[in-house]
């Protein structure tokens, strides 16, 4: 069956994209199909993987009932990596959607059809930064959710944030919600705050926190600038082993496996 | 004559509460009249000034029509420095605006009172990393837009897509909009990266691009975990002298200053 995890967090600029990008094409390293579907009007997953932005290729069209949406699905250069571009004007998408009755449930109803046909093992959705329509909609679509957090104080006040959304989504809509996972991105272990931060989620979170963290590393933040995964633009640096290691530890939580 | 900035980046992350904080701070500290109000539901802003989050106690109100925006001004522990505070229903209001007519004008109805006063010199607009409604009711209202960004290649993609909302905005509804400048954030010279994006935006932008640089420095991520601007939790740090630096630069462009 086809698992949908949604890589979200309302702060912004927490490695939301990059653990989407990097996780996603780990997952496919080790043979797992893996869909990429990028919910930011910035797009800032499509150029990571090396798509171009097109006017019409986003999951605009069919979160408005328009098109089916296996019909955006794109090949990547890394195999077994499947994606769902974004544009610009997916950031239109949320004033007409937020005019629909059933509104919160424009996503799930898209992807109906990719997830019946069972031939994905994961679904990852990269989440904008914001409390707004697409976000919700991600989180009321996933069956869990991956939320990377740099070990700063303003990202910690932003978890209490996240953890009462994913109370609310749960009562509301999507009781199965779980969270899979709290990683730790741009770790610098030589600061104070980070090692407060750390020991901080881990009191909250124990074994919810993802015993992988990702340390803060250059190669990582060039690597969207040649649109190619930390696995192939520098494959034997710090982040590649980093998320390879997160994606062995996020296979080893799914139940039976 | 009052005039309202907007510190804007729909990407997630580069610095905006942080300068927008910090700048208010510091022009407050040259006897200007600021006030800052917090459109994020994150609230950060509002935290970072030392002030709790309150239900009812954002714009959101204000934004409906249904109360004066003058009635939501709190002062600080900054002299000269009010805020009007954000929280997390201001999340929800998105959704209720989207179904209004005049959805993208909300705010700028919601200030009148305030800018037709004239007590203040600045009003800073903190805005949410997305290009949702309330970021778009940022700039219809906003005379200039500071745009922080980080020196890396995501961030720089991100400002190109900022540009094409400005201009948009300029042709549908704001033709006075002027990009006020850019200003690099938590900059560390030592990297190839920042240095080659650093190149990369005084090429396109020239002198919209602030002399002044905001170095990376663990002080400005502390600073809002006291509740207090950075030239108050340390008066001498390198943050404090760079924001202070940013606030005269920023001073010296007003025409006829
Ligand atoms: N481990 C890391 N080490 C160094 N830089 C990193 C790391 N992870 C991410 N970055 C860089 O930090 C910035 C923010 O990361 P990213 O864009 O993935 O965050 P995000 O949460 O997706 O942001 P947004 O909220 O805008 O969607 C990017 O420029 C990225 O290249
Ligand atoms: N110059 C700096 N040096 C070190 N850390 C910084 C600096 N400026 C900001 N930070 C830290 O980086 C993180 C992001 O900054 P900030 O929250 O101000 O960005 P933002 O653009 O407002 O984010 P969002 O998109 O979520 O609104 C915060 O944890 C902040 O404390
Ligand atoms: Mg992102
Ligand atoms: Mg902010």
């Amino acid at each position: 069956s086809t698992k949908v995890i949604a890589l979200a967090n309302q702060k912004g600029g927490v490695g939301k994209t990059t653990t989407a990008v990097n996780l996603a094409a780990s997952l496919a390293e080790r043979r797992k199909n893996v869909l990429l579907i990028d919910l930011d009007p910035q797009a800032n997953a499509t150029s990571s993987v090396g798509l171009e932005k097109e006017d019409g290729a986003s999951i605009y069209a069919a979160l408005l009932g328009e098109t089916d949406a296996r019909t955006l699905i794109k090949p990547t250069a890394t195999k077994r990596l499947h994606v769902i571009p974004s544009e610009l004007d997916l950031a239109g998408c949320e004033v007409a959607i937020a005019r629909m009755d059933n509104y919160l449930h424009c996503l799930k109803n898209a992807l109906r059809p990719i997830v019946e046909q069972d031939e994905y093992d994961f679904i990852l959705l990269d989440c904008p930064p914001s409390l707004g329509i697409l976000f919700m909609n991600a989180l009321y679509t996933a069956d869990s959710i991956v939320i990377p957090i740099q070990a700063e104080y303003l990202a910690l006040e932003g978890l209490s944030v996240m953890l009462r959304i994913i109370e609310q989504v749960r009562a509301a809509g999507n009781p199965g919600l779980q969270i899979e996972g709290i990683v730790l991105t741009m770790y610098d272990s030589r600061t104070n705050l980070a090692q407060q931060v750390a020991a901080e989620v881990h009191k909250h979170f124990g074994d919810r926190l993802f015993k992988t963290v990702i340390p803060r590393s250059i190669r990582l933040s060039e690597a969207p600038s040649h649109g190619k995964p930390i696995t192939e633009y520098d494959v034997q640096s710090k982040g590649a082993e980093a998320y390879r290691l997160l994606a062995k530890e996020l296979l080893g939580r799914q139940t039976g496996s």
